[in-house]
């Protein structure tokens, strides 16, 4: 199984156009391997984006050098990724 | 589960246990519910739909889909609820009644079975379909990027690799084209509903051109009601309108294929977002999100049923 261990889901907030096509370039920086689970819509509306662990540094370097805020929406995917496993697993074995 | 009574509505499921659901359903509602297998996925899965039908022939239709996109888990979870609403309600709801008795109701939960394995077994987070690319190493297609409706515009890519890719050809994907296959063989299909996560949202066609539908103003009062009507569970809030303008531009998608195929009322939803889980929401919503959400249902398939057309 694919591990998600250190990845984040940044919530980024775009306040302006500029902002909006900054973002918009980091889909196609396609070495940072990010997942836009939530699109570049418009301004004021959030943007979460999964940013795997060895991109997570250059990714918000990025986003603090353009004066883009954004918020950590998940600290660590694969954390939350077990608990949703162990949930599913609880349940298939409540019956035995 | 030995029944769908015991079966655990608050708890994500597997793909066997999602078709053995649907199996049993079946089972103990021979007279309202039958499994119709509309084809296959690439990887050999039976894409099953349920009928929900009361008698009749080639009665007018509504069909709802989840699960399109493998990892939005609360849409095949939601479909499974929906599911056992509809035999719940027929019969002691008057609105789903009087729906029942004049139309078909279509369900298939799981549009993207191999996504949706993909998801339970290799990658949590995967999307699209699992079908190879020729002189690619990357895999699978965006489904919601493959239909014959501005195929291929702006608002989808031609990257493979891209989670948007939108296939060497339109229908170039057997899920997608299953469902071609059947609308079309139908015919008289008159909602198409297509049920995605998560972004609070309810829209109309279209998605790749500004040009607004025939139908724009109908349909963006129908949807201002269903929001409105599944607003008053939870206070859940949506945002609505036509796809291009109130997401981006997003071409050759499932409900600007339908809406030009002449199904008026054409719809596409994107579950809750809480701002904390993303594709991780919490089983306990999964009850709540699907209640909401019958509620909007409900407004369009009501509306529907008494605007023939």
């Amino acid at each position: 199984k694919e591990s998600f261990e250190g990845h984040q889901v940044l919530r980024i907030i775009p306040k302006d156009d500029i902002q909006l096509s900054l973002i918009k370039e980091l889909e196609d920086m396609i070495h940072f391997e990010v997942d836009f689970w939530k699109e570049v819509t418009r301004v004021n509306t959030p943007v979460d984006v999964r940013v795997p662990f060895h991109s997570l540094q250059s990714v918000k370097i990025y986003l603090e050098t353009q004066g883009i805020e954004y918020s950590i929406m998940i600290e660590d995917l694969q954390v939350m990724l077990d608990e949703e496993q162990k949930e599913m697993m609880s349940v298939a074995r409540a019956p035995e | 589960p030995r029944n769908t009574d015991s079966f655990d509505y608050t708890q994500y499921h597997t793909l066997s246990e999602i078709y053995s659901f649907q199996d049993m359903l079946v089972a103990e509602n021979p007279k309202l519910v039958s499994k119709i297998v509309i084809g296959q996925s690439y990887e050999n899965r039976p894409l099953n739909v349920l009928k929900f039908s009361t008698g009749g022939t080639n009665r007018p239709a509504i069909w709802i889909d989840t699960g399109i996109h493998a990892r939005e888990w609360i849409t095949q979870a939601s479909g499974t609820w929906f599911a056992k609403k509809l035999v719940t309600d027929y019969g002691t709801d008057p609105a789903l009644t009087a729906i029942l008795n004049n139309m078909d109701i279509f369900l298939e939960i799981s549009v993207n079975p191999d996504g949706f394995y993909y998801t339970h077994n290799n990658n949590r987070m995967w999307r699209k379909t699992r079908k190879p690319n020729s002189g690619s190493s990357c895999v699978g297609v965006d489904p919601n990027r493959n239909w014959d409706a501005g195929f291929g515009l702006p608002g989808a890519s031609g990257n493979p690799c891209s989670e948007t890719y939108h296939g060497p050809k339109a229908e170039s994907e057997s899920e997608v084209k299953a469902i071609v296959d059947f609308v079309k063989s139908h015919g008289n299909i008159k909602a198409f509903i297509s049920i995605h996560s998560y972004s609070q949202m309810l829209m109309y066609p279209f998605g790749y051109t500004t040009t607004p539908a025939k139908d724009d103003a109908e349909l963006h009062s129908l949807a201002e009601k269903a929001i409105t009507d599944l607003a008053s569970l939870y206070g859940t809030s949506y945002t609505y309108g036509s796809l291009i303008d109130t997401i981006y531009q997003a071409s050759g998608i499932t409900i600007d294929w339908t809406y030009n195929q002449g199904i008026k009322f054409s719809y596409t939803f994107e579950l809750r977002d809480t701002g904390r889980y993303g594709f991780i929401l919490p089983a306990n919503q999964i009850v709540p999100t699907a209640q909401e959400t019958w509620l909007a249902l409900m407004t369009i398939m009501d509306h529907t049923n008494k605007n023939p057309y």
